[in-house]
């Protein structure tokens, strides 16, 4: 998915 | 109000019981909501900018609000990776907009 960082599993949202 | 969701059957856990019950996961452009599998009734609904991360997994899938709120929200089901696209495909979207 770009521009998206999956660690662990999570995936982190960049509009939080 | 549930124009244009895609929902999702999933099971929550009942806290501090062993029970699952039936709960619709509704999925917007903007939002994710739970809503109750037979009245259809919006029972809680969460904007996207409230969601720190979120993880899918082969039998459940978990939002983790940060500091909106305390505890995680995770339910079982089949179809995490599917919530999970549709989820980022619409924060894509949020983000070209801007």
């Amino acid at each position: 998915v770009m521009g998206r960082s999956r660690e662990s599993g999570w995936v982190e949202n960049e509009i939080y | 109000r549930t124009y244009g969701v895609s929902f999702f059957l999933v099971k929550e856990k009942m806290k501090g019981k062993n029970k699952l019950v039936p709960r619709l996961l509704g999925v917007t452009k903007d939002s994710v909501m739970r809503v109750d599998e037979k009245t259809k009734e919006v029972l809680q609904e969460w904007p996207l900018t409230t969601v720190k991360r979120w993880a899918a997994s082969p039998k459940s899938f978990t939002l983790d609000f940060g500091e909106y709120q305390e505890s995680y929200y995770s339910v079982q089901t089949t179809e995490g990776e599917q919530i999970s696209q549709l989820i980022a495909g619409y924060i894509d979207i949020i983000l070209k907009k801007k």
